[in-house]
């Protein structure tokens, strides 16, 4: 899990508010 | 399912579409045909012009260090700087990406593992099929249409950077032969993430039924739309071969340049897709 964080980080959000 | 069934998929995955992806083929070939009036793209076909229409490409990823570095020769920082705002518009185009799978009715559903490697292996190829309504044989549009540049210039780069956009110019000058448009290139897009052959899918079985019923659709959708169109169907998933070539030499680029670009680094989540792929 650790190695796709970003990955599980963009299909768990829902607003993706993840910074790029 | 039956047709009016797969209809809707289709209706439903191009209103996805249109919401997640802001430049469409529709607009990509209005701009490349010159019919948007007064609003046509700056061209970069040149250094100069490309430090001139720098401002029109989003810098926000870039380093100050990066941009102010009096070792290098300034043309080399130049493609360097250029190529980080490539890296940064493809970490969003993956997010547009992901966005967009997400909407597939069922992918949500699947293993949250294997929603990870469906997109880690599927991501690349979705964006070199998505920029093929953006390319002619001249060039191609980049920054959401803003700028077009030319073929010949991405030629005269220095190595490796000079050989990364010939071959996607090379694939997509072929692929839009095929004249999809946007409703088409929707179904397309899902039928490549929902690949059931990925390396370490846990469950295959729900993907690839998924993506059968994609295919359904797909299939019927191209019977309507194109009725004269002989054999799209069979040419199109013939292009998810080439596809794949594409994408494992992109790769390797890409770790050739990690090696020999000192000041190189890859964006986060480009590094994730990267790593282990191929």
């Amino acid at each position: 899990k650790e190695k796709h964080k970003i990955l599980h980080q963009l299909l768990q959000n829902s607003t993706s508010p993840v910074d790029l | 399912p039956d047709a009016a069934d797969l209809r809707a998929l289709a209706r439903h995955l191009y209103e996805a579409y249109l919401k997640y992806f802001p430049l469409t083929k529709v607009k990509a070939r209005a701009i490349l045909s010159g019919k948007t009036g007064d609003n046509v793209p700056f061209v970069i076909h040149d250094m100069k012009s490309l430090m001139e229409g720098e401002q029109f490409i989003n810098c926000k990823q870039i380093p100050i260090q990066e941009q102010q570095r009096q070792s290098m020769a300034p043309s080399d920082a130049l493609e360097l700087r250029f190529f980080h705002s490539c890296q940064s518009r493809s970490a969003e185009a993956v997010r547009e990406v992901t966005e967009f799978a997400k909407s597939i009715p069922g992918f949500i559903d699947l293993d949250l593992n294997d929603q990870v490697t469906l997109l880690k292996y599927g991501v690349i190829e979705v964006l070199i099929i998505m920029m093929a309504p953006l390319m002619n044989k001249d060039g191609t549009l980049i920054s959401y249409g803003q700028i077009f540049m030319t073929r010949e210039f991405l030629k005269s780069l220095r190595k490796p950077f000079s050989q990364m956009m010939e071959p996607k110019f090379e694939f997509s000058v072929k692929f839009n032969t095929l004249e999809l448009d946007d409703s088409d290139m929707a179904l397309f897009l899902a039928v490549i993430i929902l690949s059931g052959d990925r390396p370490g899918l846990l469950n295959v079985k729900p993907i690839e039924q998924l993506q059968e019923t994609v295919l359904h659709s797909l299939e019927l959708q191209l019977k309507l739309n194109h009725p004269d169109s002989l054999q799209l169907f069979a040419k199109l998933l013939q292009k998810m071969t080439d596809l794949r070539q594409i994408v494992t030499d992109h790769v390797h680029l890409i770790q050739l340049l990690k090696k020999t670009e000192v000041d190189m680094c890859l964006h986060p989540l480009l590094q994730e897709i990267m790593k282990d792929l191929y």
